[in-house]
C-alpha cells in the first residue's frame, strides 16, 4: 500500500488518453489502456469511463526526458514509466517514457503490462516483493492474452476498494515458493546439469552448485511457449530439449525454439486418441523416451525416430506402484517421478523404487 | 593512463548503484561528489534494504545478482516512501 492510503473516494472513476506514440498505432494503444482498466475493474467495484478534451481523475499519456514534473525520463530502457498516487490534478496520471519501444507483443515492451501496472499506482497501491505480482517494479512479459491478475495484486487492491460485485469472486495466479510443502509440479526436466521445475507461468532453476533456486517466468528464456507446460525431457545427445502442452510440442534450442514448432504429438506416433503427454524423461544411455499418459507409457526410439512397438503399456507393469505421472526426469541413472507432493526415486536397472521423498527435496528446505 | 577496465567498471557500477538507491530507496542526494564522505553504514543500509526487498542475498554490498536487478527496465515509482 501506498503510505498514507490514498485512494479515491468514489468508484466511477474518469481516464483520458492525452496522446499516442508514433510506435503503435492509436487502436492498439485505445486497446491496451482498456484492456489494463478492467483487469482492475473485474476485481473491484471500480468504473472507468473514458473522457475526451476536458480533466479526467486518470490522464494517461507518453511524455519525453524533463516534462516538468520533478521526475525526468531517462530515455531508453531504465525507468519505463511511472504514475501518481490518487488524488487531484496530477494525482492518479500516468506517465509512459516515450523513448522507450512500445508494442502490442513481446517484443521491446507490452504497453499492456505498463500501462496496467502503473494504473495499479493511480489506484493506490505501492509497488510489491512477490516476484510474480504486476506491482514488481522490473518489467517482465506475460503474454496479454494469458495475462490473469495475481492473487498478490488482487489481495491488495481489494483491501484499498473491496471486492468485485460479481457473484463468483475472481481469484488469480500464486507465485509458487520453492519449499512449499504442497508444490506440485506440471513438468520437470534436465538442462545442460541443471533442473527446471514448470510450475504455471513461472520455472524453478536449480543448478547443482548453487545452494538457491532461482524463480523465473518461463517468458523470460522463451518468450514464445505457452505457461502451463505439462510435460518436457532433454535429449542430451542432441542438446535439445522437447516441452509439450495439450496435444503440441516444441524443440528448444538454448534460448532457440527450433523454427517450424509447435507441431502435432501424433507426428512422434501417438495415436489420435491421446490428447496430452503426461510426464515425459529420456534414458540417455538405451536413447529411449518415455512419455506418461494416464495410466500408460509409451516408449519412444529416439535414434529410430519412432515409436517402439507393443505399447502403450500400464505403467504399473513397469514401473511399479508409483501411479499417475505428473512429471519425471532422469539424473545419474535414476528416475524421479513426481506424483502431487510424493516423488519416488526409480532405479530402472533393477527395475525398483529405491526411495520416496517429497517434491520439494532438490531445494535444499 | 587510462583506467583499468576493472576499475572503471567498478566505478560505473557504483554510479549505477548510487543513482538507482536516490531515485527508488530515498537515498539522500548531496552535492558531494564523492560517496565516502557519507559514510558507508547509510549507503550500505539503503543496499541492504534494497536486496531485501527483492529477495537478494541481503549483503549491502553490489554483487552480481543485485547489479542483474538494477540493470532491469523497471517502473519509476520508487519501491519505498512517497512519491507526489
Amino acid at each position: 500500500f501506498t503510505a498514507g492510503n490514498p485512494k479515491w473516494k468514489k468508484n466511477n472513476l474518469t481516464y483520458r488518453i492525452l496522446n499516442y506514440t508514433p510506435k503503435m498505432r492509436q487502436a492498439d494503444v485505445d486497446e491496451a489502456i482498456q484492456k489494463a482498466l478492467s483487469i482492475w475493474s473485474n476485481v473491484t467495484p471500480l468504473t472507468f469511463r473514458r473522457v475526451e478534451d476536458k480533466d479526467a481523475d486518470i490522464v494517461i499519456s507518453f511524455a519525453y526526458r524533463d516534462h516538468r514534473d520533478n521526475s525526468p525520463f531517462d530515455g531508453p530502457n531504465g525507468q519505463l514509466a511511472h504514475a501518481f498516487q490518487p488524488g487531484e490534478g496530477i494525482g492518479g496520471d500516468v506517465h509512459l517514457d516515450e523513448e522507450e519501444a512500445w508494442t502490442k507483443y513481446e517484443r521491446g515492451y507490452n504497453l499492456f503490462i505498463v500501462v496496467a501496472h502503473e494504473l495499479g499506482h493511480s489506484l493506490g497501491l505501492s509497488h510489491s516483493s512477490d516476484p510474480g505480482a504486476l506491482m514488481y517494479p522490473a518489467y517482465s512479459y506475460t503474454d496479454p492474452n494469458e495475462f490473469l491478475l495475481p492473487q498478490d495484486d488482487i489481495d491488495g487492491i481489494q483491501a484499498i476498494y473491496g471486492q468485485s460485485n460479481t457473484a463468483v469472486q475472481p481469484t488469480g495466479p500464486v507465485t509458487p515458493q520453492a519449499c512449499d510443502p504442497n508444490l506440485t509440479f506440471d513438468a520437470i526436466t534436465s538442462l545442460r546439469g541443471e533442473i527446471i521445475f514448470f510450475k504455471g507461468r513461472y520455472m524453478l532453476r536449480k543448478h547443482p552448485s548453487r545452494t538457491e533456486t532461482e524463480l523465473n517466468f518461463i517468458s523470460l528464456f522463451w518468450s514464445n511457449l505457452p505457461s502451463g507446460i505439462q510435460a518436457a525431457y532433454e535429449n542430451v545427445e542432441r542438446d535439445e530439449v522437447l516441452v509439450f502442452k495439450e496435444s503440441k510440442y516444441w524443440v528448444i534450442r538454448g534460448y532457440d525454439i527450433a523454427p517450424g514448432y509447435p507441431k502435432p504429438i501424433h507426428h512422434l506416433g501417438f495415436p489420435k486418441t491421446v490428447k496430452r503427454v503426461n510426464a515425459a524423461y529420456s534414458d540417455e544411455t538405451t536413447g529411449k523416451t518415455y512419455f506418461f499418459v494416464a495410466d500408460r507409457y509409451w516408449r519412444y526410439d529416439e535414434n529410430k525416430k519412432s515409436m517402439d512397438h507393443g505399447y502403450p503399456r500400464k505403467i504399473v507393469s513397469n514401473f511399479g506402484k508409483i501411479g499417475r505421472v505428473d512429471a519425471a526426469f532422469q539424473k545419474d541413472g535414476y528416475v524421479y517421478f513426481f506424483h502431487g507432493t510424493t516423488q519416488f526415486q526409480f532405479d530402472p536397472r533393477t527395475k525398483r523404487i529405491v526411495r520416496q521423498m517429497k517434491s520439494i527435496s532438490w531445494f535444499n528446505c | 593512463f587510462p583506467l583499468a577496465p576493472e576499475t572503471e567498471d567498478e566505478g560505473k557500477n557504483l554510479q549505477l548503484v548510487e543513482t538507482y538507491l536516490q531515485n527508488f530507496y530515498n537515498l539522500e542526494r548531496d552535492k558531494k561528489p564523492h560517496l565516502r564522505n557519507r559514510g558507508e553504514n547509510v549507503f550500505a543500509a539503503k543496499l541492504k534494504e534494497m536486496q531485501e526487498f527483492f529477495g537478494l542475498h541481503v549483503t549491502g554490498k553490489p554483487d552480481l545478482h543485485t547489479l542483474e536487478m538494477m540493470k532491469k527496465p523497471r517502473c519509476g515509482v520508487p519501491d519505498i516512501g512517497q512519491y507526489v
